[in-house]
């Protein structure tokens, strides 16, 4: 129903300039629900300006700015209707290392109602993680996993498995 | 409620039995390009019911089975069991809090879906499933490469973010 | 025929003139997420003739003009210079090895190219860039988030990237 | 010209199957030219075989064998007609450290008659770099430039730079 879909996307549009404001430590950001009979200007339109830059097209963005502002799309979409379980797939792979330590204070905030699935690369995501499983192909094309503590990633004495196949 | 537990076995890469423990907070899954850490993701989303081979990387359903690899013949059945614990829903809850739900598929192309190790309709999983709040939409998946979609894609189909949660 | 130095000022976020010296090998472009790497490509794609501004990830043309930060006010033209080395066409070549190109933007919309410090037309420029090799489509850029597309393309459209090359 | 593609086609493909090898440590690939009157059939076919795998469909490989299998194309239609200028920008995103080292390798075969400008995030490629140049936002929303040596890098002194606007 229409206004479901408007209580829905109120209630999205507060927590996405919330969580905007923490993955960018600042800044501003806002989405506008567009009615129009035009189906090209129909539509979510999406704003975002980080701190200490101007409010510019969001194309003019970059790679990790927009991996920033898209989860917290995301993630504000999920807060209206939180479910017990979100799986998470290499979402922090255009961050550089201060922008994974924010998303992982935001993610936070949410692993208290939610169990997270958490695919990663990064050591920093792997360090937040109550436990890690590495996956690896011993014999060739057959997937077998490992339990792996994050004392051994640190160390570099599972770089082989992390990263080598 | 919450996951405690995930078998693989004959799904994708992953041909002999294995299990995966969830735990509070974050789970973790690393490991190399390729070793098969997404098939992981797809065996979740397929056992909670996705029927879209394209949604799971295949052209067709078939794909999920694991296909062979060198000196290791294709596999004849795909299998992931998902175990996990109810939340009472009141004192007049007298229902076990544990639960699995499961899902099979043939060679032949026939599916099979448990239920607590009972081979039931698909019907009977899916209505399981809403009950713990786990139905198809309603647990998120943040998929590799596909986060900058919702940036990228027109206003219009931005839309459609916002319908799951509606 | 090698490049030796590119210069950008009031082009995107390099409000002030900054240079990069280009070596023989791998130049290394580094730093932390929306610093200005990838304009610092966007300069280099413009400047050697691309004329999409979608290409360089604007909506329009007065998107690459440096327009404004804290304290600091919107500038009035975008300039971006290359310096390059010419490899000489036998013994019969007397030009100077040394030789540059230039682009300027302003407000009005207005565009100046040049070339040796001279303002030329656009097709002077070309006719410049062409003879050394750096023509449009010449050179190659595997761009950020774009590389998977040849992949993802439909068997039909991959076929475009084999024309730039024929 | 149907032949001029044809011939660029035949010798691109020699390169992709080389460079296939190179980059996946044996395996196999190739690409097909379909000719057909049916649009949806017509075009290039690709197939990739990773070392100990079977042939599958490519949707079917990983996000890092993915971006191996797309460099390989690009590297081979590049070769056929090299240009003395070539821009990468992180295109080493979704690697793993191993896989960064085999690229690194192969783009090592390119580098006497090609300069590359490399955008990166990644140590392994920064250690490969004739000269590094460090961007940085010290006046927020303005970019300026810094050179960076390695062994800066290496210490952790230039993470504050590299890492952290
Ligand atoms: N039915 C199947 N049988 C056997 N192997 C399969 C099957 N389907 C897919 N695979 C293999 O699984 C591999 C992909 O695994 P996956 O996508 O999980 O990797 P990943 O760990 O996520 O890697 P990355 O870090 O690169 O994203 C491919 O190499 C593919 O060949
Ligand atoms: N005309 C302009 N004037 C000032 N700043 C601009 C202009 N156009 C773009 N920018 C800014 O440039 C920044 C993007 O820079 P760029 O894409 O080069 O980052 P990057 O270093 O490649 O980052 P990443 O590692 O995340 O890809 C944006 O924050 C954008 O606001
Ligand atoms: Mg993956
Ligand atoms: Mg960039």
């Amino acid at each position: 129903s229409r206004e479901l879909f408007q209580r829905t996307f109120d209630e999205a549009r507060e927590h996405f300039q919330e969580i905007f404001r923490m993955l960018f430590q600042g800044g501003k950001a806002d989405m506008e629900l567009i009615e129009s009979d035009d189906p090209l200007e129909a539509g979510i339109e999406i704003y975002a300006k980080p701190p200490g830059k101007e409010l510019r097209n969001i194309r003019l963005l970059s790679g990790g700015e927009r991996t920033l502002t898209a989860l917290a799309i995301l993630f504000a979409v999920f807060k209206v209707k939180p479910s017990p379980f979100c799986i998470l797939d290499e979402v922090d792979a255009a961050l550089d290392e201060a922008n994974v330590e924010r998303f992982l204070r935001v993610l936070a905030g949410f692993v208290e109602d939610t169990q997270f699935l958490v695919v990663t690369h990064h050591k920093r995501t792997m360090a937040d993680c109550q436990v890690l499983y590495g996956i690896t192909m011993q014999r060739k094309g057959i997937s077998s996993r490992m339990a792996v503590s994050l004392a051994e990633v640190e160390s570099g004495r599972v770089d082989a498995i992390i990263d080598a196949p | 409620m919450r996951l405690k537990r995930l078998t693989l076995q004959g799904f994708k890469s992953f041909a002999d039995k294995t299990e995966f423990l969830f735990d509070e907070g974050l789970t973790g899954i690393i490991g190399p390009n390729g070793c098969g850490k997404s098939n992981v993701v797809d065996a979740v989303k397929w056992v909670l019911g996705d029927q879209r081979p394209t949604s799971l990387r295949g052209k067709e359903m078939l794909d999920l089975i694991f296909n062979g690899a060198e000196g290791r013949a294709p596999m004849g059945c795909s299998e992931v069991l998902l175990f996990l614990e109810r939340a009472p829903e009141g004192e007049a809850d007298t229902r076990p809090a544990d639960m699995s739900v499961g899902r099979r598929l043939f060679r032949s192309g026939e599916s099979e879906y448990l239920l607590n190790n009972q081979v039931v309709r698909l019907k009977d999983v899916k209505e399981a499933l809403m009950d713990t709040g786990l139905g198809v939409g309603a647990y998120s998946v943040m998929e590799q490469g596909k986060i900058d979609a919702v940036l990228s894609a027109n206003p219009d189909e931005r839309r459609s973010i916002f319908d799951e949660a509606a």
